[in-house]
């Protein structure tokens, strides 16, 4: 599965 | 964290200020759309699911947690206060926003990074944030003339999405395998939306005339 961006932004 | 996308959030939270400041300075929300509102409470709450799992940082936990509390403020200080509410122009804020719930969540369910509850939320708040000022902009025409502190709102609401934008490109520059497909789209729709907004505000701004949207 596609790595997940961290959700580093808001 | 780079320059765009602090001036990005800081121009968010000025837009949040502006607004806050108008209701409980005026004690009246007339021109602001409680549905567009009602909207962004739903954007914070199901985007920032992860507050108290993931700890990023404290400047994120904290902005998480003013765009959240301001935004269910100014749903109650509009649906409850008893002064503020008979301001509120019930009739003209008519915009069916359950399509727009109901469109962004399919998409989501559809279109996500990785199907888990938080991704699939995540994905939900981020298409309904490109869409969550449409009824904000066709109260905006209903009412015609604006109040300059809703016109400021809504501009402010603009320009930090489109200060992401920058920071998405910066980000794809300076950083390997930075994707953010769904923010990206989502953010380009979303500037578009204001675009014309933008064309008039501009105008009016610069005739220092009143902000006309045509009818």
């Amino acid at each position: 599965s596609p790595v997940t961006t961290p959700k580093d932004e808001l | 964290m780079n320059i765009f996308r602090l001036a990005g959030d800081m121009t968010h939270l000025i837009s949040v200020l502006v607004l806050l400041l108008k209701i409980y300075a005026t004690k009246s929300c007339s021109g602001i759309s409680l549905k567009t509102q009602e909207l962004y409470a739903i954007v914070f709450v199901t985007r920032y699911l992860d507050l108290f799992t993931d700890f990023i940082s404290l400047y994120n936990t904290v902005m998480k947690l003013v765009f959240i509390g301001s935004s269910l403020a100014i749903v109650w200080c509009m649906r409850y206060h008893r002064v503020v509410r008979r301001s509120y122009d019930r009739e003209l804020d008519t915009f069916r926003y359950w399509i727009l719930l109901g469109v962004s969540f399919i998409l989501a369910l559809v279109l996500h990074e990785k199907f888990t509850l938080q991704e699939v939320f995540w994905a939900f708040s981020i298409y309904l944030e490109a869409v969550a000022i449409l009824p904000q902009l066709v109260l905006l025409q209903r009412s015609g003339n604006v109040d300059n502190l809703a016109g400021q709102y809504v501009f402010f609401l603009g320009a930090y999405r489109a200060f992401y934008i920058l920071n998405w490109i910066y980000r794809y520059l300076t950083e390997q395998r930075f994707t953010r497909w769904i923010s990206c789209v989502s953010g380009l729709v979303q500037t578009a939306l204001y675009a014309d907004f933008f064309y008039y505000y501009f105008i009016s701004w610069k005739n220092n005339a009143k902000l006309q949207l045509p009818a």
